[in-house]
């Protein structure tokens, strides 16, 4: 999974 | 995770808590504005398309799935629950918003991370959040008075994304390629839309005096 990509965040 | 996002989203889950509490117990919705909370759910609803497809913890999912259903709930109640609906200020919460949902929309098509399904409807959530108070606070404006649980339900709102600006400097103080400028820049329009409640709600919090915002 591109990491940069997935939001992590809410 | 950090303690400002911890701190933020917290905050925002109060937000919510205070919004439900004041429908639930005084079975009102006096002073919120529908088009504020539609338009919240709509922010949650595109944000999270990913919420099936990317497990990121336990936490981030339980937490999406509050914001969603929370959203709407509000929605359903305020416009068919029986009691409640008759306290809605229609004829004050006229917000024409569809303007803003197609200007977000709009934006996100040329201004997104990447040009796919998921991240364009992700920019316009961060888009469309950024400017989903101003129903509110032209309600609240028109409306004159505010009532606590109203104005304690705005401060958190407010407050939240604050948070989330000092856990973009932390992060990208702590983290090497941390570059969010689509989250930064909107998160800071966001929280400046709401300086001048943030402001009259701190004078009447110090005068101890009833929240006024001037007409």
């Amino acid at each position: 999974r591109n990491e940069d990509l997935s939001h992590d965040e809410l | 995770m950090n303690i400002f996002r911890l701190a933020g989203d917290m905050t925002h889950l109060i937000s919510v808590l205070v919004l439900l509490l004041k429908i639930y117990a005084t079975k009102s919705c006096s002073g919120i504005s529908l088009k504020t909370q539609e338009l919240y759910a709509m922010v949650f609803l595109a944000r999270y398309l990913d919420l099936f497809s990317d497990f990121i913890s336990l936490y981030n999912t339980v937490m999406k799935l509050v914001f969603i259903g929370s959203s709407l709930a509000i929605v359903w109640c305020m416009r068919y629950h029986r009691v409640v609906r008759r306290s809605y200020d229609r004829e004050l919460d006229t917000f024409r918003y569809w303007i803003l949902v197609g200007a977000c929309f709009t934006l996100a098509l040329v201004l997104h991370e990447k040009f796919s399904f998921q991240e364009v409807f992700w920019a316009f959530s961060i888009y469309l959040e950024a400017v989903a108070i101003l129903p509110q606070l032209v309600l609240l404006q028109r409306s004159g008075n505010v009532d606590n649980l109203t104005g304690q339900y705005v401060f958190f709102l407010g407050a939240y994304r604050a948070f989330y600006i000092l856990n973009w400097i932390y992060r990208y103080l702590t983290e090497p390629r941390f570059t969010r400028w689509i989250s930064c820049v909107s998160g800071l329009v966001q929280t400046a839309l709401y300086a001048d409640f943030f402001y009259y709600y701190f004078i009447s919090w110090k005068n101890n005096a009833k929240l006024q915002l001037p007409a």
